[in-house]
């Protein structure tokens, strides 16, 4: 079973056109397996992607080694998950 | 007997579950909501549209669709407590009843049904539809990218792999032309609203161009009011604009095909929240996000009513 632990999900705020555009080539980079839940595409908008755990250290050094800034939107996208599929069950049960 | 009313809205549920209840809505509000299938999914599931009508025939009507992008939850839990309220307030709202008293609205909840079983079975952050890609082990296209508005544009992907894939050519998704045949087979869908999650947008076209519509002026007073009248409710702060403007290029979209085809008043809705969960909106936040999307539903449809065309 492929489970999401680990994953987590950035919010990355750029500043400028440059910044968009280093994104643009991550999210082209295809190992990395990149979600991208908010797509960059213009400085003023925040950029959130979903990092697998693989790739979290890299992209986090390739942000910092940028100076682009970042925070974790999600620590731990599973936990979310597992509230996620034991409030369905909960309800199921009612 | 089951009632639709025992339905818990206010938890996340799964394709079978939403399906069954449709049945017992239709059971429930026999003169007002019924059940059409407008086609087939790739994986040969149905699409099914409540209509809710009054009677008379052709009469101008507004299409609303929810989870076009599957992993988006909150927009199929938003759609079921729509036609609940919908079916519940005719005779008892003055606008539900004035519209439908001259109006009809179609509501597909489950867009995207194939994408929507997998999210439950597979892979809970899955968005597109799921039919095979030529020449690619990756499979689905982005089913708001398929339109034929602007299609390959920017905003979109040739790569079948990507999750903005537009597809090999205009409306190569069931999903997508069991909509395009619909609207354009009906002749007098006055408005399209396409709700998806998140970031808490009201949208309205062009996202293929930052060019403003025709109508731009109007569509932009209307979402302002919509907008307002929304965070009037619990303070939720919903941005508005031109999609190009507000979110970014998208080509391909529901909403700039429909405009195109004369569809005037088209938005979309990008519902809570702002990423602090993102998709995977807490289920506890599905009465209040629908509670307050009603107002913003209401307004467009009510000025849709007023505002013939």
């Amino acid at each position: 079973l492929e489970t999401f632990v680990g994953h987590q999900v950035l919010r990355i705020k750029t500043r400028n056109e440059e910044e968009v555009r280093q994104l643009q080539l991550l999210e082209s980079l295809e190992h990395l397996e990149l979600d991208f839940w908010i797509s960059p595409s213009a400085p003023a908008l925040p950029v959130d992607v979903r990092i697998p755990a693989a790739s979290v250290q890299s992209v986090k050094a390739f942000l910092e080694s940028q100076g682009i800034e970042y925070s974790v939107l999600i620590e731990d996208l599973q936990k979310l998950l597992d509230e996620e599929k034991e409030a369905m069950a909960r309800s199921r049960r009612v | 007997k089951r009632s639709s009313r025992a339905f818990d809205f206010s938890s996340y549920h799964t394709l079978d579950e939403i399906y069954s209840w449709m049945d017992t809505l239709v059971e429930d509000h026999p003169g007002l909501v019924s059940k059409i299938r407008i086609g087939q999914s790739y994986e040969g599931r149905d699409l099914l549209v409540l209509k809710f009508s009054t009677g008379g025939s052709a009469r101008p009507a507004i299409w609303v669709d929810t989870g076009i992008h599957s992993r988006e939850w909150i927009s199929q839990a938003t759609g079921v407590w729509t036609a609940n309220k919908i079916a519940e307030e005719y005779g008892r709202d003055p606008s539900v009843t004035a519209l439908l008293d001259n109006m009809d609205v179609f509501l597909e909840i489950i867009a995207n049904p194939d994408g929507f079983v997998f999210t439950h079975s597979s892979d809970r952050m899955w968005r597109k539809t799921r039919s095979p890609n030529t020449g690619s082990t990756c499979l689905g296209v982005d089913p708001n990218r398929n339109w034929d508005a602007g299609f390959g544009g920017d905003g979109s992907s040739g790569d079948p792999c990507s999750d903005i894939y537009h597809g090999p050519f205009p409306h190569s998704e069931r999903e997508v032309k069991a909509i395009v045949d619909f609207i354009r087979g009906h002749g007098n869908v006055k408005s399209v609203i396409s709700i998806h999650s998140y970031s808490q947008m009201l949208l309205f076209p062009y996202g293929y161009t930052s060019v403003p519509s025709p109508d731009y002026q109007e569509m932009n007073e209307l979402a302002k009011k919509a907008v307002s009248d929304l965070a009037a409710v619990y303070g939720t702060k919903y941005t508005f604009g031109s999609i190009a403007d507000t979110i970014y290029t998208a080509a391909g979209t529901t909403v700039d095909w429909a405009y195109d085809q004369g569809v005037k008043y088209s938005f979309t809705l990008e519902l809570r929240d702002t990423g602090r969960h993102g998709f995977l909106l807490p289920s506890s936040q599905i009465l209040p996000t629908a509670t307050e999307t009603w107002q913003a539903l209401l307004d467009i449809m009510v000025h849709v009513l007023e505002h013939p065309y």
